[in-house]
């Protein structure tokens, strides 16, 4: 089964494991996008950083390219995360 | 490429497997793992040795799921493993439900991810470029791999180039008698040590342009055989060239007055002269100098007091809060004749016959001994 099938829940946490959200812009308690515009930036990045056209629109395109298999680490740091080792 | 902002202090480093895949040969593993690493020590003075106990520096492990790091892998397809760079670690872990394969178009190529993975255990982040290793998708086996050449600037960014070359097998032939040395003085250039434009080949060798010649840099000074003319390397391009910087795309863009250049290494790459406003929206003509940062891949544009911040990504791609003052450089003149991000990862700033090593973490002018500026003639041009 492909990992991933496209949702928008599934984006939301595959931009967000990927380093395209600021813990900002996600309500603390449900974990859910707050502001849809910062969302749409962050699929732009994304799209930018994948070499896509960059419209901020969850498309065909960038649903195809999130499916490919890739590596974990992420693509953006510097919202302060800081992974231990171990 | 892009640098994540730590390194290895040392040149020889350590790895074990200590979890090795479920349905590969060990020794098919530690061949393929030793080719991955040696992906990156074709290119710079690194060297990797496994060890099969005790303490390393690079620990290999194939697991499931979660794994104890807090970052569980998630089955077949997805993530395939992920790395820790140097200030966490370096270690490297593989999805163990992945189908790891060998010289095969089945599966996953474990070389690949491999080689891959261990860019991230020398400090590299991923790259935006397609084509780079570091890009951080698997796109198939490859059975031509070579490194991009966006990965060997990145690498030697943080390690420097290799000093015996011995890329693609074998060592190089030792020098003749009666070869030049490879560093030269120019008593012409060291008369007059001050020159146009310095820069970065995409293939990380150093050039200073001055009038109608250039000169490769050398660790030592001049390289031998130099000055050349600019125009018999370069078809096409005028002398006396204000400023030029090769961007993390591999080409190199020189300026000149009102115009622009882009090269693919020494051949010009499309129709040009074309005109900065056309290319450089928000960039003056007549620049002083320019450089890429690798920090941020942005490239920064000097002329007289002021500089402006370039970001081809973004529209625009000069910000209104630009054009800046060059003294936000802390200790940096105005009218500078040249500057560059040196494969060191410091930046340098070049005026008359003089230089100042910028410090990116300190945002100043170093302290050092002898302090900044320092002569351009004797730190850089081998003149005695």
């Amino acid at each position: 089964a492909p990992a991933f099938e496209g949702g928008l829940s599934q984006a939301t946490m595959y931009l967000d494991k990927f380093g395209y959200l600021s813990p900002k812009i996600r309500n603390p308690t449900s974990g859910h996008i707050i502001d849809e515009s910062l969302f749409r930036k962050a699929v732009a990045e994304f799209q930018s950083f994948a070499g896509l056209n960059t419209t901020g629109e969850l498309d065909e395109e960038t649903k195809k390219v999130m499916a490919m298999p890739r590596c974990g680490v992420r693509d953006k740091v510097g919202f302060g995360e800081s992974r231990a080792k171990r | 490429y892009a640098l994540q902002g730590s390194r290895w202090r040392i040149k020889n480093l350590t790895y074990r497997i200590a979890k090795y895949p479920s349905r590969l040969n060990h020794a098919d593993v530690d061949l393929e793992l030793a080719k991955a690493f040696s992906v990156w020590s074709d290119y710079t003075d690194l060297t990797f040795t496994q060890k099969r106990s005790g303490q390393v520096h690079i620990e290999i492990r194939f697991e499931t799921g979660e794994h104890g790091d807090g970052d569980p892998f998630d089955g077949p397809g997805g993530t395939l493993a992920h790395a820790y760079f140097p200030v966490y670690g370096g270690d490297a872990h593989f999805d163990d439900a992945e189908t790891w394969t060998i010289n095969s178009k089945r599966g996953t190529n474990l070389f690949q991810v491999a080689a891959h993975e261990f860019g991230h255990s020398l400090g590299l982040s991923h790259s935006d470029v397609r084509s780079a290793l570091m890009a951080p998708f698997y796109r198939g086996y490859d059975p031509a791999f070579q490194l991009d050449q966006d990965d060997v600037q990145g690498i030697q960014a943080l390690y420097g180039r290799k000093t015996q070359t011995d890329i693609g097998g074998g060592s190089a032939p030792a020098p003749a008698p009666n070869t030049p040395r490879p560093s030269a003085e120019d008593p012409a250039l060291c008369a007059d040590p001050k020159f146009d434009t310095i820069f970065n080949g995409a293939d990380g060798s150093t050039f200073i342009f001055k009038g109608e010649n250039y000169w490769r840099l050398t660790e030592d000074g001049v390289a031998s055989g130099y000055p050349r003319l600019i125009s018999r390397a370069w078809p096409g391009l005028p002398g006396n060239i204000d400023a030029a910087f090769t961007y993390k795309n591999g080409k190199t863009y020189f300026f000149k007055g009102s115009k622009y250049w882009r090269y693919n290494g020494q051949k010009m790459d499309g129709d040009y002269p074309k005109d900065i406003s056309e290319g450089f929206s928000g960039i003056p003509d007549n620049l002083d100098a320019a450089l890429v940062w690798s920090g941020n891949g942005k490239i920064y544009f000097y002329k007289g007091s002021k500089f402006w911040r370039f970001d081809p990504t973004k529209r625009p791609p000069v910000k209104a809060t630009y054009p800046k003052p060059i003294s936000n450089w802390e200790g940096i003149p105005d009218n500078i004749d040249a500057a560059l991000q040196y494969t060191n990862g410091y930046t340098y700033f070049f005026k008359g016959g003089s230089y100042w090593r910028f410090n990116d973490r300190a945002f100043s002018v170093d302290t050092d001994n002898p302090a900044f500026p320092r002569s351009t003639a004797f730190w850089w041009l081998g003149c005695s």
